[in-house]
């Protein structure tokens, strides 16, 4: 279940890093304004969250704590 | 303490992302 769950935050990530830099920008959040349905307040929300050090780019391992967070969450619900 | 309100917002907020991203990619072939 481990690699499923570092699966998909991995598919995640490179759904918002494109240009495969290998960090997500508070612009690439920003980019998946028209395709999810989050108002782009929000999505500054979730950079905010995820963006654990404050350094104004995600690496994925800010991505997988944060999907692991959410995971963990759902089951607790 | 304003940070765990804040905290609070942020969650919902990451949990209504992660969902849309999961279905996102269940809703594409």
């Amino acid at each position: 279940p481990e690699l499923t769950v570092l699966g998909k935050a991995q598919e995640f990530f490179q759904i918002c890093d494109l240009e495969d830099k290998g960090f997500v920008t508070r612009q690439d959040m920003q980019r998946l304004h028209p395709e999810l349905p989050l108002s782009l307040e929000e999505l500054e929300k979730v950079f905010v969250t995820l963006d654990a050090d404050g350094n104004g780019s995600l690496t994925p391992k800010e991505f997988i704590t944060g999907f692991s967070q959410f995971l963990l969450e759902q089951i607790a619900l | 303490d304003p940070n765990m309100k804040a905290g609070a917002t942020s969650e919902g907020v990451l949990a209504n992302f992660f969902n849309s991203l999961l279905s996102k990619k269940t809703g594409s072939p």
